[in-house]
């Protein structure tokens, strides 16, 4: 209903602004509904400042400073709204190490009472997981899943 | 309501019954360029539901199916299971345990499980209603993908929103 | 015909004169997200007569002007200059150094020169011909471009052969 | 002209399947036009096949798998004609470790008689730079260029 639909916006949009700040370490972050009225109409804006910047349409934005905006909203979704598990591929393929470490962080906080699954390359990533996976193909055109032993195994989280 | 395992055969590249195993935290997928990492992905998709072949990265429904390779002959039929521990019953099922199915032939439709009973797609999506797993899901970021939600028109990201419980 | 350098000022994020020096071989750039990497290469493919908003990253052709800071005012003036070494006269020009220069004012128009001469953008494309630097050009690719050659259409992929020499 | 189209064409054709083969280390790739007698219609099509799998349709490709395939066509557009520099920014996101080695004894070749500017996060590939700039912001919003002294310092390559 639109009630609850607005309800469950307002609390996205305070986390959304929450979380930003925290991955970009200042600056200001803003979600608002086109036609709030009109619940199958509606649409989404977004508008961000990245710390010490003056606010640009999303399209300036650095490669980087996209895929952190965008994982905000994911993580805010997230927080409002818990699932049994996420599934997040590559989305950390255009940081740098400094915004992997925040990105870390913050998914090392939301997997502790669910299922965070990252696909990735970067080894900085790697360092997170209580396990890992190798996919390969030891026969071509033919995917093979190893578990991979980590070197540092993390105490498996308790689950609740 | 808890993952605990995904199990694939006969899917794009797993050519061989394969299972993957979850227990809370984080799991790092990681591997070589084209082994098969966002094919579990896709897997995972398509087992909860998924009918848009453009973010299942193929042409027909049937390209899921395991084309061949070098040495290799096609396959007929693809199955792709997905397990949850539901013992907190978030699912309104009576079952502690809950595997959904999904098979495809290449000739036909798709064909859905729950524990086993054939069901819908619908009776598929009713399950997992409020659970933020269905096809428009945030939960799942394909790769490349992270950027769409800025670059997609306002009115199309509230499709987003509406996964939410 | 090598490139030697870049010169930008007033251009998106260079609010202060900034040259780039080059000189054969493999030239780095590093830095941060968000530090003005992807916005040299705007430079360079805006100083080299590109129109297209969109492959700019901008909405109107004055947002490539520095919009300010925290402390700063926005200026009211973008330029860059590009330098070549033509002492092989790949350039049909009598100079041994040819620099080439776009001017940018808030509300106007954009002006072109050529080793300070005030010249029309035809005039930059017409120097240009056959050096594979015009705006379609394949020898520069933008972040998050390289694939767009396999997911463009056929007729489009065409415009990537129309600039070889 | 119709004529010179189609003759640079064959030969970046020819160059891409050779080019792909390397950079895969086997695998086959084509290009063809879909209607040679008219230039202002004329399409190109792309068939690949990754060593030791089936042909597939190209989304169907891997991220890596798409970057390389890309990454070979510029390659070969460049080898038939080349230009002063190229400016490639951050293609190497994608790849693997293994493919970034390919990816990067092809550019040496490439940058041996021009000037290959290449924006990237990626350690390995800095390491095949002969000169580097650091992009950064000391006063926020604002960007400013270091040279960066190279630790291991390649010899300027003799400029023909
Ligand atoms: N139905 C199918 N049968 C056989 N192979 C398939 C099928 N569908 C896709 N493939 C193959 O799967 C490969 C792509 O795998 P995938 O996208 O999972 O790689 P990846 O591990 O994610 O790699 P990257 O790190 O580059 O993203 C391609 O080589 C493609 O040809
Ligand atoms: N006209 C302008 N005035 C001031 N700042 C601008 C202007 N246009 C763009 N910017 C700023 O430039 C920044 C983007 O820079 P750029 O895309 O070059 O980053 P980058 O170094 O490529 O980062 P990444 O590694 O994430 O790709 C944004 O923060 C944006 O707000
Ligand atoms: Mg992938
Ligand atoms: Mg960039």
């Amino acid at each position: 209903t639109q009630a609850q639909f607005n309800e469950i916006f307002d609390r996205v949009a305070r986390e959304f602004s929450a979380v930003y700040s925290r991955l970009f370490e200042g600056g200001t972050a803003r979600i608002w509904q086109t036609n709030p009225e009109n619940l199958s109409e509606t649409g989404i804006e977004i508008a961000v400042q990245p710390p010490g910047k003056k606010q640009m349409p999303l399209p300036a934005l650095s490669g980087g400073e996209q895929a952190m905006t965008a994982a905000a909203l994911i993580f805010a979704l997230i927080k409002v709204s818990p699932s049994p598990f996420y599934l997040l591929d590559e989305v950390d393929a255009a940081l740098d190490d400094a915004n992997v470490e925040r990105f870390s962080a913050m998914v090392r906080e939301l997997a502790s009472d669910s299922e965070m699954i990252l696909v990735t390359h970067n080894k900085k990533t790697m360092e997170l997981a209580n396990r890992m996976y190798g996919v390969t193909m030891t026969e071509s055109g033919i995917s093979s899943i190893i578990s991979a032993e980590l070197t540092a195994r993390r105490p498996e989280p308790a689950l609740a | 309501m808890k993952l605990k395992k995904i199990k694939a055969f006969g899917f794009k590249t797993f050519a061989e019954p394969t299972t993957v195993e979850f227990g809370g935290g984080i799991t790092a997928i990681v591997g070589p360029n084209g082994s098969g990492k966002s094919n579990l992905v896709d897997a995972i998709r398509w087992v909860l539901g998924e009918t848009s072949t453009r973010s299942l990265r193929s042409g027909k429904l049937e390209d899921v199916i395991f084309a061949g390779n070098d040495k290799r002959k096609p396959l007929g039929l693809a199955e792709v299971s997905i397990t949850f521990d539901n013992s907190d019953h978030t699912l309104l099922i009576e079952y502690g345990e809950v595997e959904i199915t999904r098979r495809a032939y290449r000739a036909g439709e798709s064909e859905y499980f729950i524990n086993r009973s054939q069901v819908r797609l619908r009776d598929v999506h009713d399950l997992l209603m409020g659970t933020g797993l269905g096809p428009g899901s945030y939960a799942i970021v394909s790769q490349g993908q992270i950027d769409a939600v800025l670059t997609s028109k306002p009115a199309e990201r509230r499709a987003l929103f509406e996964e939410t419980a």
